[in-house]
């Protein structure tokens, strides 16, 4: 921390903008913060490094709370179901596990939908993770269609009176046109069959992602309307700060963090932590 | 695009007279924005862009008709050294068949290790090699059979000893295997760990000193950020990578940060991995690379 003693000057703003941009918060959206900056500080209304670091900070949780929004699914009457998608090896297996632990605990009928009937061992590394949630498990045989599956779980979790239907999918490149259509079908079949249950489309996000993660929310909105994000590894090194972009410009909230590979390693989002860890 | 923004630069400096150092300076800085953009590390861009001016202050850039068009040509061949490794471009791999030759997948969760070991096991055994693919992930939910699925497909033995046996136990027995088979190529796919895990990145350590693997490839997602810098540092340090593998390939990811990955490990970049099939394995290419990262 270079903070407490610096000169206030240009050299400082530029150290800020490597914060910000080493931090995967973007150029644009980290020359917008920094410019913001240098108008405060010509204004007169800044006058230590410390101040500085505050506006910055306050800047962020601005962009953060303006979005924010907790689970819209949970704590209703009847059936609710979330939906995570994202492209290929982000945590989106791990994360419907962690999910379902979460809400099992809480009192919860939490049925999961194993919709990714592609990629090799997706369905069994799924049932491993029903297994230990203590939540059951509706399934086809590998090679199945996605829709099909889904169809079959709603009819299910309105069946056994579920509260919660969650739906692992296939990771997918928001570039193939052919996936990001099997997405769209399995929303159709949402639509369709339970249009009245409140929703959570939540994009899973690897934290080490950088720029790229613009264009998946962008494609993957276009397929889905997403409610959300869920950013995941937040245990590695990488700050995650995408997330700051996704919310200035797309108005994405995060709504959970995922920080470790076990079934309980999963946090509500929160800015000022968050915020807060940029700067270590 | 990075080079209508430079051609727009230069034809309003040129309509100012002759081109000086502090007008290639402008240029440079739209240089360093579409890096940054395209995920190459900060500090990383400030010592290319260092190396950039040297060649774009002299006669090539500010006596062209075109200088816009000499500065992106500067660059590309620069990225295409960095990346190729230039005249000290690495010997192609070309494991001898006649004794067992192991090579070890690494990298953090997700990467596509375990896919890309099945890819070059398929790849290798079309070029004449009888490889063996290892179990050596036991933590991962249904990670083994993962691998037991692709070798099927592929028809390569996959070696397991299930998953309450330690990685490197597996895969001292792999060797073993793999020796009494007549194999002539082991591939270990290990389990996604954070380079700042003491115990799993200890775990690879003893992996190594057990079968000393003469390539242990560093498996990296196309579309990872800044954070590629302090990852490729810190396995390269604790495990010594001999080469890179970039996945997702197939994406729209610039992929900026093998640069990072290139310059703070020193090691070739041998393969890209270009879709989810099994065929989906591509020798690397520097030049393709380098227009891709430029945009
Ligand atoms: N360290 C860490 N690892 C995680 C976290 N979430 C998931 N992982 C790991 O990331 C890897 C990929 O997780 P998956 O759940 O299979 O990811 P996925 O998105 O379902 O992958 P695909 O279905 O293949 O697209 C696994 O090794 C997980 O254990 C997290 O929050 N922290
Ligand atoms: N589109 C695309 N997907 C890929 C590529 N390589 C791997 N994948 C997918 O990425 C996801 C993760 O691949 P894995 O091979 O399971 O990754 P891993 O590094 O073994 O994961 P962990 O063992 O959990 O650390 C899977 O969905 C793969 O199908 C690629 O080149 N292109
Ligand atoms: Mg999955
Ligand atoms: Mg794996």
């Amino acid at each position: 921390l270079f903070f407490g003693g610096g000169k206030l000057d240009e050299e400082m703003l530029e150290k800020l903008e490597e914060i910000l941009i080493t931090s995967d918060i973007g150029v644009s959206t980290s020359l917008k913060l920094v410019d913001h900056l240098r108008q405060l500080l010509k204004k007169g209304s800044i006058n230590t490094p410390e101040q500085l670091q505050e506006a910055l900070k306050t800047e962020l949780l601005d962009i953060l709370s303006q979005v924010a929004k907790p689970m819209s699914v949970g704590d209703h009457q009847g059936l609710g179901t979330i939906m995570l998608v994202g492209v290929n090896g982000t945590g989106k297996t791990t994360a419907t596990g962690k999910i379902a632990k979460l809400f099992h605990q809480d009192g919860k009928k939490v049925i999961l939908a194993a919709a990714d009937t592609f990629r090799a061992a997706a369905i069994d590394q799924l049932e491993v993770w029903a297994y230990r949630a203590e939540c059951p498990l509706i399934k086809h045989a590998h090679g199945a269609d996605p829709a099909a599956v889904v169809f079959d779980a709603i009819t299910a979790s309105k069946a056994r009176q579920a509260d919660i239907l969650l739906i692992d999918t296939a990771g997918r490149l928001h570039t193939k046109i052919n996936l990001m259509e099997e997405l769209k079908k399995i929303g159709r079949v949402l639509d369709r069959e339970i249009p009245e249950a409140p929703r959570e489309t939540l994009l899973v996000l690897d934290a080490t992602t950088g720029q790229n993660a613009i264009q998946q929310a962008k494609l993957f909105s276009e397929s889905v309307p997403l409610s959300g994000i869920i950013l995941t590894k937040l245990d590695g090194t990488a700050k995650g700060g995408i997330i700051i972009t996704l919310a200035d410009e797309m108005k994405l909230p995060v709504k959970l963090i995922g920080v470790g590979e076990g079934i309980d390693d999963l946090r509500e989002f929160n800015p000022d932590y968050f915020v807060t860890a940029l700067f270590e | 695009n990075l080079t209508n923004k430079l051609d727009s630069i230069f034809k309003k400096l040129r309509s100012k007279g002759v081109l000086t150092e502090d007008n290639i300076n402008e240029s440079l800085r739209e240089v360093r924005l579409a890096l940054l953009e395209a995920d190459v590390n900060f500090k990383v861009v400030k010592e290319f862009i260092e190396k950039v001016k040297v060649r774009a202050v002299g006669q090539e850039v500010l006596k062209s008709l075109t200088p816009g068009q000499q500065v992106i040509k500067v660059v590309h061949e620069e990225l295409i050294e960095l990346l190729s490794g230039g005249t000290h471009a690495p010997a192609p791999l070309n494991p001898k068949k006649d004794k067992l030759n192991i090579w070890m997948m690494a990298g953090l969760q997700g990467s596509g290790k375990t896919t890309a070991a099945a890819k070059l096991a398929n790849l290798m055994k079309k070029q004449g090699y009888r490889p063996m693919l290892a179990a050596g992930d036991i933590y991962r939910p249904a990670a083994i059979q993962q691998l037991e699925v692709l070798g099927q497909k592929i028809d390569v033995p996959v070696f397991s000893l299930g998953d309450k046996v330690s990685p490197v136990e597996i895969c001292k027995k792999a060797k073993e295997a793999a020796e009494a088979k007549d194999c002539n190529l082991l591939i270990l796919d290990t389990a996604g760990r954070l380079h700042i895990d003491e115990e799993l990145m200890k775990e690879l350590q003893d992996i190594r000193e057990a079968v000393s693997p003469s390539e242990t490839f560093l498996v990296c997602d196309a579309m990872i950020g800044q954070d590629a810098v302090n990852v490729a540092k810190q396995f390269h340090e604790s495990i010594g990578t001999t080469g890179l593998i970039l996945s997702k390939l197939d994406g729209d990811a610039r992929g900026g940060a093998i640069l990072s990955i290139r310059s703070v490990t020193g090691q070739p970049i041998r393969f890209a991995s270009v879709g989810e099939k099994i065929e989906d394995l591509e020798l690397f290419l520097p030049e393709r690379m380098a227009s891709r990262i430029l945009g």
